[in-house]
């Protein structure tokens, strides 16, 4: 399985529009601090069902949606879709291709959808459940992870092995 | 059970130690239960001495060595139970070329198992990428994407 | 006693609020009592907002913006009890050449009253020095160093 | 006052005695991972009175001497001076040219010095009491100090402005 598109409206920094289209090699993405690179990893993980917004550097899960800047208004909804190739049926799913959307409203409100067709959180979590993808896996590895492992206690240390095994 | 958190502890220090002689290109390192006998409570420790020091807790060793070798251990972890992508997210900053150089070397050799995507201000990690995005801010709080797919570059300048 | 940590407090506030908007070229930042009427208890809250955004939580910002947010509020604290000298430990490494930039000719404008020293893997930061040493491990596990006095050398060049 | 040389022998991996002079403006030292760039940091801490093992990266603080490589034997003492210019008088002491010095021997035996005289560890600290220089102060600023910023929590933020008070 391979990750084919992400695309972003309304998520954090990016108010307008966008997508990024990842080949099967290894793909960059660069530019200067605070331009929105580690937003597009947040979407990333959101979209999976990431439902701490601590861990998505919030305070609530409102802070997720676009909130203006000098030139723009906030905006009403924050909605990201992920497409992946499932030619190899890796996810429980009979199609080629599998695109999981999830759409945050300011009232607080939600709507998922897997290939378009609405569908609750869980049902997302459990598409992905086998492949080793999600909260804790490592699809994700940044500096919090590897400093946790060097400052970690040696008791805190375990889990890292609990949660392979 | 403890069968199989002592199997998992096992692989992963073997490709732990494998791990980080490459990219060391020397040394050694493992990991060590403090309490051998009290497998389901014990606490973890990690030894690991770079090539020609003589040096045993990870502590006493330098920034980027420390960095270098979590990312081995996270790897070590990784090849234990492998994810068809992964995002890695500025690990490479306390790295020296040389130390990148072998990190991204690695890296490569993974492709043919996992899709990699890597958040990074090195100009030499985004040398050795196939496609690359910019992203910037022109629009003060708005972010905005160029993308650069090198190979298709080099390719139809080759061609033309 | 309260008198003497608020003063402190609302100086470090005033100094944090100018480093800030002078390292990002803009955006206004200050640090807050989360119990304004328990001053001997209360917490401190960042509150940082880089040039354009509409942002209140430092949480919420990159981590380059949150390291010279922490560059800044560190350089407000300075200020208040400057020191003779200095000693920076890599902390340029999440800067990119802007910021970088900017954070470097405030170290400039400091010089007056203080002396540094600054470990670095950067380029930037070696150019707009005085003084340089290299520092080596031919020898594995042992350090050796390498001294480049970069004004002397320009100015023997010029001279002869 | 001004830094004007450290001079460090056997201290962690300085098994040469190796030092560095410096002027009044912006010195930068460069180098690659693990050759001894922070072990310089290190040196100055402990010169200056550094108790605690764990806060130069120890585990106890015969740590500190040079443990042999694989081309040198281990040394039996860690030696560091430092030389500071002092013709402001912002030390209370009546020189020009002020130099102190630590030494660790493996048996655990430490010997102090100010200005060639032996003295005791606590006549060090308290000469520098004054200067803002030492563990409470920003004589030092590395990633970790950063990080603490950021992620401590408001209560223990408090801290930073309780010291400066
Ligand atoms: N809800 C939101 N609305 C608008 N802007 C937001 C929102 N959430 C976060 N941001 C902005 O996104 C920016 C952070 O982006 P991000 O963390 O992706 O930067 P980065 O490219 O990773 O930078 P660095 O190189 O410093 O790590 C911050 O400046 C923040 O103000
Ligand atoms: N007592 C000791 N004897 C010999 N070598 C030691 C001793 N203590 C530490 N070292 C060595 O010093 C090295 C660390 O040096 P240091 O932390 O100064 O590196 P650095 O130049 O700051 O590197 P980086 O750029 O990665 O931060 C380690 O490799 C460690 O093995
Ligand atoms: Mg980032
Ligand atoms: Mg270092």
């Amino acid at each position: 399985m391979y990750l084919k598109r992400i695309k972003v409206f309304g998520f954090k920094s990016f108010a307008d529009e966008t997508a990024f289209d990842f080949n099967q090699g290894i793909t960059s993405i660069v530019g200067p601090n605070g331009c929105g690179k580690s937003n597009i990893l947040d979407a990333f993980n959101w979209v999976l069902g990431e439902q701490s917004p601590s861990r998505l550097r919030g305070e609530a899960m409102t802070d997720m949606i676009f909130n203006g800047s000098d030139t723009r208004k906030a905006l009403g909804y924050a909605n990201v879709e992920l497409t992946l190739d499932n030619s190899k049926d890796t996810l429980p799913i009979s199609y080629d291709s599998v695109s999981i959307t999830r759409k945050l409203y300011r009232s607080g409100e939600s709507e998922y959808f897997i290939n378009k067709t609405p569908c609750r959180l869980k049902d997302i979590k459990e598409l992905f459940l086998d492949t080793g993808i999600g909260t804790k896996s490592y699809s994700v590895m940044e500096q919090n992870q590897l400093d946790f492992i060097i400052k970690s206690s040696p008791e805190e240390r375990r889990s890292l092995i609990e949660e392979a095994a | 059970t403890k069968e199989r958190f002592l199997d998992t502890f096992n692989r992963v220090d073997k490709n732990f130690g494998e791990i980080f002689t490459k990219l060391f290109e020397g040394g050694s390192a493992k990991i060590e239960l403090l309490e051998p006998d009290n497998v389901l409570e014990s606490g973890i420790r990690i030894n690991a001495r770079p090539p020609g020091k003589n040096i045993k807790s990870i502590k006493l060793t330098s920034g980027g060595e420390k960095t270098l070798s979590a990312i081995a251990l996270m790897f070590a972890i990784y090849e234990v139970r492998p994810t068809p992508f992964c995002i890695l997210d500025e690990v490479d900053s306390p790295l020296d070329d040389n130390n990148l150089h072998r990190f991204l070397r690695m890296l490569k050799d993974y492709t043919d198992k996992t899709q990699f995507i890597i958040i990074t201000h090195n100009k030499l990690t985004m040398e050795m990428c196939d496609t690359f995005y910019g992203v910037t801010m022109e629009e003060f709080g708005v972010s905005k994407i160029i993308s650069v797919k090198l190979r298709e570059a080099q390719e139809s300048a080759r061609a033309g």
